[in-house]
C-alpha cells in the first residue's frame, strides 16, 4: 500500500481530438503528436551545450508512459520533433509510476487540460451567438461569442460577461447580483445555447457508443451563422 | 526540475488556439 499516489494528485490525462502543437518553455517541450500521444522532452544546459536529456512519452488516455534517455544518456540537441525511442525504454502504467516522474506528468496533465479548456466539442451557431462548448468536460467550460459583440464565458469557477460596450463583469458562482437588462438577457440566451450544448452533447455521444470502431463523431458543429 | 506552467502561455499558444475555434467569430 503506497501512502501516496500518483492518483491523489491528478487524473489520467486526456488528449484525444487534440490537435497537434508543440509548445516549449525554459527547461522543457510539451508536445501533443499527431497520434494524439502527449510528449515531454527535458531539457538540461543552455545555449549549444542545450541537450533533450529525458523524454516522456503519455498515451492519449494517460494511463501508459514510456520513459527513455536518448543517445545512451547523453541526449540530442533539441529537435522539431522529439528523439526517437532507443532499444531500452522504461513503460509504466499510470498506477505504478515512478513518484520521482510524478511532477513532469502533472505538468504534462496541466498542459493537456488547457488544451482541452480551449477546444471547441460542440459549437452550436443560434440566431444571435456561436456558443462552444469545450473539451475539457465533465463540466466543460462555455463559451458564447454574440454577433453583435458581446461575450460570455462560464466555467466551473467564474461567469464573465463583456458587453458589446466592452464593458465587463465576474461572478465567481453563485448569484448575479447587479446585472442590468442588456446583461440578463446575454446571460438568459447563453444559459440556453449551453443547454442545447449539453444535450446535443449526449445525443451524439450515445450514437458514437453504439458504433463499434472507434471514430469519434466530434467535434460537432451546428447550424450556422445567420 | 523547473516546470512552471505560466510560462506556457505565448503568441504561439494564442494563434493555436484560435485555431481550434471554427470560423465565423473569431
Amino acid at each position: 500500500y503506497q501512502m501516496n499516489a500518483l492518483c491523489d494528485k491528478v487524473s489520467p490525462l486526456r488528449a484525444h481530438r487534440l490537435k497537434p502543437i508543440r509548445q516549449r518553455t525554459k527547461n522543457a517541450v510539451v508536445s501533443i503528436l499527431d497520434t494524439e500521444e502527449v510528449c515531454m522532452e527535458l531539457l538540461k544546459g543552455s545555449g549549444a551545450q542545450e541537450r533533450v536529456k529525458e523524454v516522456l512519452r503519455i498515451s492519449c488516455d494517460g494511463y501508459t508512459i514510456h520513459i527513455y534517455h536518448p543517445n545512451e544518456g547523453r541526449g540530442f540537441p533539441l529537435d522539431d520533433r522529439p528523439p526517437s525511442a532507443p532499444e531500452d525504454v522504461y513503460v509504466y502504467h499510470f498506477d505504478n509510476l515512478p513518484e520521482k516522474f510524478w511532477k513532469k506528468y502533472q505538468y504534462a496533465s496541466k498542459f493537456v487540460h488547457l488544451v482541452r479548456s480551449k477546444t471547441p466539442k460542440v459549437t452550436l451557431y443560434t440566431k444571435y451567438a456561436k456558443c462552444m462548448l469545450m473539451e475539457n468536460g465533465p463540466k466543460a467550460d462555455v463559451e458564447v461569442l454574440f454577433y453583435d459583440g458581446g461575450k460570455i464565458n462560464k466555467t466551473t469557477e467564474f461567469l464573465r460577461i463583456v458587453e458589446k460596450s466592452g464593458k465587463s463583469y465576474t461572478f465567481d458562482g453563485g448569484k448575479l447580483n447587479g446585472l442590468n437588462e442588456e446583461a440578463k438577457i446575454y446571460v438568459e440566451h447563453a444559459h440556453k445555447a449551453h443547454q442545447t450544448c449539453l444535450e446535443l452533447e449526449s445525443t451524439i455521444a450515445a450514437q458514437e457508443k453504439r458504433k463499434e470502431k472507434q471514430l469519434s463523431f466530434f467535434p460537432i458543429i451546428i447550424g450556422r451563422r445567420p | 526540475d523547473d516546470l512552471d506552467a505560466e510560462e506556457l502561455y505565448d503568441d504561439r499558444l494564442e494563434s493555436y488556439f484560435k485555431q481550434l475555434v471554427p470560423p465565423g467569430m473569431q
